[in-house]
């Protein structure tokens, strides 16, 4: 259920916030 | 006009003693560190800093999407408010994302990543700007009523003081509480820099290795 979800979990999940992609080739 | 003394540490890299003393990580991993700086720093122009462009470019593999999540991430890196990272500024910023660094400075770091308008809180519509951002940025679709539900329900459970705004202190609790909502503060390839840029051993100022 999307309405259960707290908003910030969701936020977290932006590509832009998910740093590990500066690793990466 | 050229400096001559090739034993001379890179621009940026001139103190690696200092900057590991000033965060987690160790003269090995600053050096190894700066590799990575290296790769980012020189994929538009090659002058040792990173510009907004190339910090996008590293962190989506093209430079044609705007973020606002890029964006504030870069601007809260970039201490000295001058549209560039150098070194000194993406060392110690990173530093917070070593699964090391104290959990007190990554609250403190996603709390200021989440206040938008740098007010000291997190109100209800820079909420809904974050999430209306991040469900265009993957292509989910959810109604208004949805998004403004979930944004309710959250205010519920962190907005303890029932004024309409999270403040620093029920940020903290809420994540205390949900520890996975820092999950994107701790970057495990900071634990093995060394051993992903072994190249850094060839520019190495020290014995530590």
């Amino acid at each position: 259920q999307p309405t259960s979800m707290n908003a910030f979990k969701l936020i977290s999940m932006s590509k832009g916030l998910n740093l590990e992609n500066l690793f990466e080739d | 006009c050229c400096d001559a003394d090739s034993s001379k540490q890179p621009r940026g890299l001139e103190n690696p003693q200092v900057l590991a003393t000033e965060t987690v990580f160790s003269v090995s991993e600053i050096e190894a560190l700066y590799e990575l700086f290296k790769k980012i720093s020189s994929a538009v122009i090659d002058d040792g800093l990173i510009n907004k462009e190339e910090f996008q470019l590293a962190l989506f593999k093209t430079n044609k999407k705007e973020s606002l999540f890029a964006d504030r991430v870069f601007d809260l890196f970039d201490t000295k408010h001058n549209g560039i990272l150098d070194f000194e500024e993406f060392a110690r910023a990173l530093s917070v994302f070593h699964p090391n660094a104290p959990i007190d400075d990554k609250i403190q770091f996603s709390f200021q990543l989440y206040d938008l308008k740098q007010q000291g809180f997190i109100e209800r519509q820079e909420v809904k700007q974050m999430v209306v951002a991040t469900l265009a940025e993957s292509g989910m679709n959810l109604s208004d009523d949805v998004i403004e539900s979930i944004i309710d329900k959250t205010f519920e459970e962190a907005d303890t003081k029932h004024d309409g705004k999270i403040d620093k202190e029920e940020w903290r609790n809420l994540v205390l509480r949900h520890p996975s909502l820092l999950k994107n503060m701790t970057l495990q390839y900071l634990k093995d820099i060394t051993t992903t840029f072994p190249s850094f051993v060839f520019h190495s100022q020290v014995d530590d290795t």
